[in-house]
């Protein structure tokens, strides 16, 4: 269920590998050109900081794949599979700039990537509500009365309401002391 | 709900399987699942009224009692010394807005488990676990944050009364932030410059009482309270500390890796980070913390869009629920797979920590500023992209998640603490460059054999193009 995980990965790898090498080069030439060790590195923090989020994005890609990777049961799997396809192309598209700019990938390639993603939507949606339900949190634990597992949503945000410490006097304390007398002028 | 059950007809696979996967297997998933059975039998330990409606007053009293009855009860309804366990019922009892004891196990107990001495935590630790302490983690100070090298409370060592004298010489020196210190703690372990003889060893650890034990008034040298409300988290009392030259015996300096004698003289650690491991601790469990939050967000806002109905798609049929838009689905379902994700990597990297601390006991902490790193950066990309998505799971239920009702203001405002606690995440990520810098270096003095196996890739030799949709 995983086939083509790892040309994504390896494509996260490029971006990853590209910016890190690229940023470190604009800090070490700027040294190189004579600035000072901290303002070269101020003066390239916004590029190094994109290269460790994409590491770091890179890292969590290749450990979501590993799990998927290790797990036997075909039904889970499978759902997970989709998940994770999910992630690379939604991932992917979000950082393409740096996979288009040297032309790894192609407009093309990026127009696959985007019909994958619509695709994955498509085929998440039977499992979508299941695929929370098993994060297993009570109504206990989640206080949301939108969120309440058996979906009885609009009868207990009108008990909710109720339950407002504005609802317990009719007339409100502001009112009388001072909206009334305004009023009254 | 009928809309609600069809979509739980149409799953294909079991969700009982699946929670196995998130919570790492079939008995800790199944252990979660009897500890709310019986939360459900224990009226004392549900919120007494909705949160939302209490003041913040309310709210601390309202989790303090449900502090000593779980005390009283917890080990009947769970393995006290299982972390999942106990993480899951102060998820369900205590709620994300924090409890009076919230620093005290995510914090003050690991950082006595990593940094003090066997003696050390012989005399403090039992009595921690036991409750009979209440603890937290002064590091941050109110015009330094997190930055260690420009803390400016300092720790003095007095030969002559083999003491350590703490000092807090201006405003901008207070601790400030650290959770639970402002109200409840008695205890803290506090970070400070360390001065012996004149010359500043940096900054160390130190057990400090701060509060008399029988009246839990402030001791004299002792300037403490509450800093006031924030965005969220409001139970919790974050504090201000200040010391007035407070003196606290030699041997409340946590030993485990750095050791003062009584003539002063200073046996260093055997690696510099040694320190940061309370803070790459909690960065780590911070993940899956993190990913439970984005996933509340999503339950709530997947299951109403489920519920909820309008408009049309083909006008000739009735209205849709709001979960059919592809506008919806694309707001929702690519952060129902981050949460996953956050939860997979989460728990690599946690058990990756426990593979650490384990070295770091028998004194080997080679792969310390590795996992700082790596958590450095995890920590900043998954709260930013918490905060995102349960942004727009907020947005993905109409007005009525701006109601509280729905709960997602208060998870936004946990999360996002997330962004600036255990460092701010534009640092973090620049602590993790300085890394791939010297990854970087490594690669272009030809010597990528040297690299470490998180960034191997960067010295690995690559196709000229991708492979995406050719293969």
């Amino acid at each position: 269920p995983n086939g083509g995980i790892t040309e994504y990965i390896k494509t996260f790898q490029h971006i990853a590998k590209r910016q890190t090498l690229k940023a470190a080069n604009k800090f070490f030439g700027l040294m190189e050109n004579g600035e000072k060790r901290e303002i070269a590195w101020n003066k390239s923090s916004v590029e190094l900081n994109r290269a460790s989020r994409l590491h770091t994005r890179l890292f969590i890609v290749e450990a979501f794949a590993r799990r998927v990777n290790e797990i036997g049961d075909i039904t889970i799997k499978e759902a997970l599979s989709d998940l994770l396809h999910l992630h690379v192309n939604y991932e992917l598209l979000d950082v393409a700039t740096y996979a288009l700019e040297d032309g790894f990938m192609s407009s093309t390639q990026l127009d696959y990537v985007r019909d994958q993603l619509y695709f994955y939507l498509q085929k998440i949606r039977p499992n979508a509500v299941s695929l929370l339900d098993s994060w297993e949190f009570s109504d206990r634990e989640l206080r949301s009365v939108l969120g309440r597992r058996d979906g009885h949503v609009y009868e207990n945000l009108f008990k909710w309401a109720k339950e407002s410490p504005l609802n317990k006097t009719d007339v409100l304390p502001s009112v009388d002391t001072y909206l009334k007398p305004m009023m009254e002028k | 709900n009928p809309d609600l059950t069809a979509e739980r007809l149409t799953a294909t696979f079991d969700t009982h399987a699946m929670a196995a996967q998130i919570y790492g297997g079939e008995m800790r998933a199944r252990r979660r699942r009897e500890i709310t059975a019986k939360l459900a039998e224990i009226p004392e330990l549900h919120d007494s009224m909705p949160l939302p409606y209490m003041t913040r007053e309310e709210k601390i009293m309202e989790s303090a009692r449900k502090l000593t009855v779980l005390t009283q009860r917890m080990s009947e309804i769970i393995d006290p010394t299982d972390a999942g366990e106990l993480y899951h019922l102060n998820n369900e009892v205590l709620g994300i807005e924090g409890n009076p004891m919230a620093l005290h196990g995510v914090m003050f107990i690991p950082a006595l488990n990593a940094q003090a001495s066997d003696e050390q935590q012989a005399k403090w630790l039992i009595r921690a676990l036991r409750r009979e302490i209440i603890g937290t983690y002064a590091q941050t100070e109110m015009g330094h944050g997190t930055n260690l090298q420009n803390l400016e409370t300092t720790a003095t060592y007095d030969i002559g009364t083999q003491e350590f004298v703490l000092h807090t010489p201006k405003i901008t020196a207070l601790k400030w932030w650290p959770g639970n210190l402002g109200k409840s703690s008695n205890y803290a372990v506090v970070v400070a410059h360390m001065y012996i003889k004149g010359k500043n060893f940096g900054p160390h650890t130190f057990m400090v009482p701060l509060r008399d034990e029988k009246t839990h008034k402030p001791l004299p040298g002792i300037t403490i309270g509450d800093i006031g409300p924030k965005m969220a988290y409001n139970i919790v009392d974050n504090g201000f500390l200040g010391f007035n030259n407070y003196r606290i015996p030699r041997t409340n300096l946590l030993m485990r890796h750095t050791k003062v004698e009584a003539d002063g003289t200073y046996i260093k650690p055997p690696h510099a980070k040694i320190n940061y491991s309370a803070m790459v601790h909690v960065r780590s469990y911070m993940l899956t913390g993190q990913a439970i939050m984005l996933s509340y967000a999503l339950n709530i806002a997947t299951r109403y869009s489920a519920v909820r109905r309008q408009g049309q798609i083909d006008k000739n049929e009735p209205e849709v629920k709001v979960l059919e838009y592809q506008t919806q689905q694309h707001r929702l379902f690519p952060f129902i797979a981050r949460a996953y994700a956050f939860q997979f990597a989460g728990a690599e990297t946690v058990k990756l920590y426990e593979r650490v601390l384990k070295e770091m006991k028998s004194g080997n902490v080679s792969l310390m500023a590795d996992l700082h790193a790596l958590t450095s950066g995890l920590k900043s990309v998954v709260t930013h992209q918490t905060g995102e998505g349960i942004e727009q799971a907020r947005m993905a239920c109409g007005g009525h998640g701006y109601s509280m009702a729905s709960y997602i203001s208060e998870i936004y405002g946990v999360a996002i603490g997330g962004c600036t606690y255990e460092g701010e995440n534009m640092v973090m990520l620049l602590q993790l460059a300085r890394y791939l810098v010297k990854s970087a270096a490594l690669v272009k003095s030809g010597k990528a054999s040297q690299l470490g196996p998180l960034v191997a890739y960067l010295g690995a030799r690559s196709e000229p193009t991708s492979l995406i949709d050719r293969v």
